[in-house]
Formats: C-alpha cells, structure tokens, sequence
C-alpha cells in the first residue's frame, strides 16, 4: 500500500485545492 | 457482518447495510474532503509553502494530511470520558467502538492525543507545530530536498523560539513535540494499513 493517499483519492482532492493557487503563481 | 467505519472523520460509524462498497466510500469521501481542503488551505498559509514546487506541495500534503488532522483532531478524542467524537457531533465510548471492530489504532490514537493535549499548547503553538508536521523534507517523492529542508529547520526555529519565549521554565517541552514526529508516523503507517484492510474488503 505504498501511496495510501492516492488511493483515498485525497491527491484529487489536494491538487483541486491547490489548483487557483498555482494558477494565480503562474500567471 | 454488519460494517462499521470506526474513523471519527465518518459523520457517524453506522454503515447502511443497503449501501455498496462503493456507495460507502463516496460517503466516507464525502466527509472527509471538506477537513483535508482546510488542511490544504492552511498549508498555502505556512510562508514558504508556495515558494516549493508544484509537486513538492502535493507530495508533502499527500503524505502528511493524516498526520495534520490528527493533529488538528485530537481534542475529538476525550481521555476522561474515554470517548471519540465523530464529525456528526456524536460520542461513542472506547468500548462500543472496540465492539465494532476498532483496534490497536484507536488506543494509539487515544495515547497521542493525550499527550499532546497535556502539553497545554497554545493556538499559535499547535499551529507552528502542525506546520512542522507537515513540512518534513524526509517524506518519499520530494524532487528538491533542499529547499523543504530550509523551509523545515526554518519552522523547526521558530517553534523552539515560540516555545521557549512563552514556556520559559518548560524546556521539555519542545523537545517532547520533536518525538511526536515519529509517533504520527507509525500512527499514519497503522492507519494506512487499515485503509488497505477496508479497500480490500
């Protein structure tokens, strides 16, 4: 079980949360 | 065989028997998303979270979300009453959830919280600490070890130096938040076990 995380599908939910942010760096 | 979810960040443990795996799971996601977008929130908050990489971000959030809410949850589980609030605002005693199948996990959940809770931290305390937690250069798939290390022992400094200005005569006690480092981890490696015993069931 080495990436419980993805399984969860919490990377989803991370990268999703993330996401505006990111976006707002790389304007 | 009736299925019970044993983590507090269920709104109950009640499992609807009708209710598919899958159908279960959903649910299961359902309540725990809303507590892990606040982790990620809080983590765009930590200065110099947002200078790391994109991928850097993920991977220390993918790895350390658990470890962050058990932290940020540990006041759900009352030692003195020896009960688990679940996010549904419900109290079940040790004994019922130990009936429903919860484990060695649950007590380990039990003695960290106790412990942390007895240091008596601060707001602002528990918040650097969290930051600590969750910025650890040493969790798998980092690219750019370097600059979450310099974030890490930039936060590891400014924890001690909070701890020491507002706890002068308690120099335990940064040293006693250091060691739950490696608690959180065999807590989060017990929990990820779990999760792999419910997916295959």
């Amino acid at each position: 079980f080495s990436d419980p995380a993805s399984n969860l599908g919490l990377e989803d939910i991370i990268r999703k949360a993330l996401m505006g942010n990111l976006e707002e760096r790389q304007d | 065989n009736r299925m019970h979810l044993v983590c507090p960040m269920n709104t109950s443990p009640h499992v609807d028997p009708q209710k598919s795996g899958h159908e279960v799971w959903e649910e299961f996601s359902h309540s725990f998303t809303p507590a892990v977008r606040e982790v990620v929130e809080f983590a765009k908050k930590i200065p110099g979270f947002r200078d790391l990489s994109q991928h850097d971000q993920v991977s220390l959030l993918k790895a350390g979300t658990f470890e962050v809410l058990v932290v940020r949850f540990a006041s759900l589980f009352d030692v003195k009453d020896r009960t688990v609030t679940f996010l549904g605002g419900k109290k079940y005693s040790i004994d019922t959830l130990r009936a429903m199948g919860a484990g060695d996990l649950l007590n380990s959940m039990f003695d960290f919280s106790e412990k942390l809770m007895n240091l008596g931290l601060s707001e602002e305390e528990m918040s650097l600490f969290t930051a600590v937690v969750l910025v650890s250069a040493d969790r798998s798939g980092i690219e750019n070890v370097n600059s979450v290390e310099a974030l890490q022992e930039t936060l590891i400094r400014a924890l001690r130096s909070l701890i020491t200005k507002n706890h002068p005569n308690e120099s335990a006690i940064f040293t006693k938040l250091l060691l739950k480092l490696p608690d959180l981890r065999s807590l989060n490696n017990m929990h990820s076990e779990q999760l792999l015993a419910f997916k295959v069931h």
